[in-house]
């Protein structure tokens, strides 16, 4: 595992924690897309169904189970814990859009036409686009909290380190996964306006604000 | 180099 990897691993931790300890110690949803945190479970869900077949090691077996089950855990506060503080009038992104052309693009471009793998192929596809809904809330309300734009942030620069990290196993271990480097850039890109907001107001003290 | 699938990678 190269430094890449790992430093993108522990971003992609930390963002599934600051999401948790915000919802919990504040006793609060606001502001966070119940619809993007579903879609992270199924990702999880969907992706990790090889905990049942293949064994890889100790750190990525543990690091799955907790994405798993943060992911749970996140998606139960926001629809039974503090329900009462999840802003669904705010979260109308229309999930659907994401998840059927994702699922049918999976069964047409995939490494092996294998259930495990097609289902690997949709979480890798619908990881990409998942935070759309959480992105167009924060862009119809307008604002997010600052612990929200963290939480964004290591989220955003997590799948942008393991761009670094294909990079580096292509030149040194001769090994890439196109389904997966495509999905990556996709999902970075999809964050560059959010990074660029986060640089210049976040980082110097400001609310994420949009301009009306 | 071949592309591989072999999914060790969270």
């Amino acid at each position: 595992m190269n430094i890449f990897r790992f430093l993108g691993d522990i971003s992609h931790l930390s963002a599934i924690i600051i999401l948790l300890l915000k919802i919990w110690k504040s006793r609060s949803c606001a502001g966070i897309s119940g619809k993007s945190q579903l879609l992270f479970a199924i990702v999880f869900t969907t992706r990790y169904l090889d905990l049942f077949t293949n064994f890889i090691s100790f750190y990525n077996t543990s690091m799955k189970v907790v994405y798993v089950a943060s992911s749970y855990a996140t998606v139960w506060m926001i629809y039974s814990k503090f329900k009462a503080t999840y802003d669904g009038n705010h979260d109308t992104f229309r999930v659907e859009f994401l998840i059927v052309p994702t699922a049918i693009l999976s069964f047409l471009v995939n490494h092996d036409f294998t259930p495990l793998e097609i289902l690997w192929t949709f979480s890798i596809y619908l990881e990409s686009v998942a935070i759309l809904p959480q992105l167009f809330m924060v862009s119809k309300t307008g604002e997010a909290e600052t612990i929200t734009s963290h939480y964004l942030f290591a989220l955003g620069i997590y799948r942008t380190l393991y761009l670094f990290n294909w990079i580096w196993r292509y030149q040194f271990e001769e090994f890439f996964d196109l389904i997966a480097i495509v999905a990556g850039l996709v999902q970075t890109v999809l964050y560059c306006d959010f990074f660029y907001l986060y640089i210049t107001k976040v980082l110097k003290g400001k609310k994420l604000s949009l301009p009306a | 180099v071949v592309a591989r699938s072999e999914h060790d990678e969270l």
